[in-house]
């Protein structure tokens, strides 16, 4: 454990706070996509299938996976359920075939051995670098967000990004680097770019979030 | 391969 890859985790656990935290005080899921949401139920549930197959890593590890799987699962109780009236289905149109489909294909070809929970555990690597596309399309057809629904964004876009000196870090002191987890990551990283060069340049000004036209 | 079941990352 490094700092990076502590303050990574760190903010990742605050995106689902803010999550829970927006969709809670506002008593709405407007702006979210329950998609996005989906396919991080199915990025956590396929990578942290380890938990029952008896692989122990350490407590904090165990921890930190089951609270990633219940609080998503939660969400989107929240948003099936709870809040249902205030989810605009007709604005969450990304296809997730397009992201599902690829990132099972890649699983296939790049893994760490041709087994059942390495191909899901490599899916789940690509999955979860494009899980963001459906909610950023929302971004880009609504043109603009609640501040909240920014900090969400930029909080799971920090984690990642966060992860990318871990590794570098982890190379330097342990000699070991995870080329699946790194490309993915950069990917993933690099798919915030936009958003976060509105969100440091508007909302942590005061400004609200908004597209240039 | 010595990596299987060794992803200790989140």
């Amino acid at each position: 454990m490094n700092i990076f890859r502590l303050f990574g985790d760190l903010a990742h656990l605050a995106s689902i706070f803010i999550l829970l935290q927006k969709i809670q005080v506002s008593r709405s899921c407007r702006g979210l996509s329950f998609k996005t949401q989906v396919l991080y139920v199915v990025v956590f549930v396929s990578r942290y299938l380890d938990l029952f197959l008896g692989t122990w890593v350490s407590f904090y590890n165990t921890v930190m996976k089951l609270f990633f799987i219940g609080s998503s699962c939660y969400i989107l109780y929240l948003m099936r359920v709870q809040f249902r009236s205030t989810y605009d289905p007709t604005l969450d149109t990304f296809r997730v075939e397009y992201l599902v489909g690829p990132s099972l294909v890649l699983g296939l070809l790049f893994n760490y051995s041709f087994t059942f929970t390495e191909i899901l555990w490599s899916f789940s690597i690509f999955l979860e670098s494009v899980a963001i596309f459906p909610q950023l399309f929302i971004l880009q057809r609504t043109g603009e967000a609640e501040t909240i629904t920014t900090h969400y964004i930029a909080a799971l876009g920090i984690y990642r990004a966060l992860y990318i000196p871990n590794w570098i870090y982890r190379y330097w002191t342990e000699g070991s680097a995870d080329p699946i987890a790194i490309v993915a990551g950069l990917v993933q990283t690099g798919l915030y770019a936009d958003f976060f060069y509105v969100y440091f340049t508007k909302v942590l000004q005061g400004k609200r979030f908004e597209l240039p036209a | 391969d010595e990596k299987e079941g060794k992803h200790d990352e989140l």
